[in-house]
This record gives structure tokens, sequence and C-alpha cells, in this order.
């Protein structure tokens, strides 16, 4: 499962 | 995206700008650390590398990551640029630039290699980006404290870049509360860079808010 907040924070 | 992480996107690129346009228009390089913006160069290659496997998110997330591959890069080639233009001034930066930045780095390593998310090479350097981000201010804070004094500029360059960590924080207690998502890493890290920053905060409260210059203990 991709981690949504490592994905899309900068 | 909530208002939090907005104004703290928008305080690292102000940051960023602000050390732009110091350099450029005072035409000075005096305290600042190369060290802290070469650790920024490594930082930013080692996190975007996602960029390369085309995980697309959004327009804004890759121009941003691209603008903060392509201003750290630009930062350090300014820097750099002073070693043939400005000898003298360059000699000055590195001999203040005195702080152990292999104990950044290897530290940073090891706690990437014990804290990721799959022991894979990219979420190694991603982990180890957010690690070294934590501490990558500290050899400029060092240098600060060692000198006594700063240009203002380089204050609110360090400032904005300490605001924006912070930002961060209510930023993911937001998102956990409303979108139910949570990131350890990327909070434990967080949260390691804004107490590196918190005595820099308050000897600035103190001494920039209040009048007078500024000296760190």
């Amino acid at each position: 499962e991709t981690n949504i907040i490592k994905h899309d924070e900068l | 995206m909530n208002l939090f992480r907005i104004f703290g996107d928008l305080s690292h690129l102000a940051s960023i700008l602000i050390l732009i346009r110091t350099i450029q228009t005072t035409d000075t390089i005096d305290g600042i650390s190369f060290k802290t913006q070469g650790l920024y160069v490594l930082i930013f290659l080692t996190r975007y590398l996602d960029l390369l496997t085309f995980s697309y998110v959004s327009f804004y997330n890759t121009i941003m990551k691209l603008f903060f591959i392509g201003s750290s890069l630009y930062i350090v080639i300014l820097l750099q640029r002073s070693r043939k233009t400005k000898p003298i001034a360059y000699k000055e930066m590195i001999m203040a630039d005195t702080f152990k930045v292999q104990y950044l780095l290897g530290g940073s390593l090891v706690m990437a290699l014990l804290f990721n998310y799959k022991f894979s090479l990219l979420e190694i350097l991603w982990s180890f980006s957010v690690w070294l981000e934590s501490v990558a201010i500290l050899p400029q804070l060092f240098m600060l404290s060692k000198s006594g004094k700063a240009k203002s500029l380089t204050i609110h360059y360090i400032f904005a870049l300490g605001l924006y960590r912070t930002l961060y924080i209510p930023n993911w207690f937001w998102r956990y509360w409303v979108e139910g998502k949570f990131d350890k890493l990327a909070v434990v890290t967080g949260i390691v860079q804004t107490l590196v920053y918190s005595d820099f905060f308050y000897v600035y409260y103190k001494k920039v808010l209040t009048g007078g210059g500024l000296g760190l203990p």
C-alpha cells in the first residue's frame, strides 16, 4: 500500500 | 490541501527566494553555510527520485519538486561561483563553515536503514532525506552561534525555513483528523527538525522582535 502522505507531500 | 500545508510550502518557497535574493542583491555570501546548502541539494535529489518512476501526484507537486531541486542547485552554483569572483569572501565562508557534516550524513544513513517503509533503495533514500533534512540546518546554526552575529536576511531565511516545518506539524494533525492519514516517519523527523529550530526561534523572538541584534548562545 502506498503511503499517501509520503507520496503527496514535499 | 489545508491552509497549514499551503502556508508551509509558501514559507519554504519564501526562504529559498530570500536566500537567492540576499546573495544577488547584496552581492555577499557572508554568513551562509555552504555545507547546509550542499545538504539541501542531496536531500532534494534523494527525496524526489520518484519523479523518475513517473508516480505522478499533481501538477503542483511536480513543479514544486523540480523547483526545490533546481533552486538548491542554483544556490550551490552561486556560492561556488564566488570562488573565482570573490576568492577572499569564499575562503572566509569555507573557513567559518566548520561543522562536521559526516556525522549528520552517517547518522541519517543509520536512521534510514533502521526506519523505512520498505528495504528498497528508493524507500531508504527517501527516509535518508527526511532524517537529513531534520538536521541539515545545524551547520548554518552552528556558524551563526560562533560568529554571534548575522545579516538580517540570513536570519529571515532561517526563520522562514523553520516556519515551514513548524506549519507541517498542524498540517499532519489536520490530515490525521480530517483525512485519517498519518505518516510516522514524516511526523517524527518533522518534530526533530522543529526542535532543532526551537532554540533559534526563541532567540529570534527575544532579539529580533523585541529589538536589537541577534546572537545565539
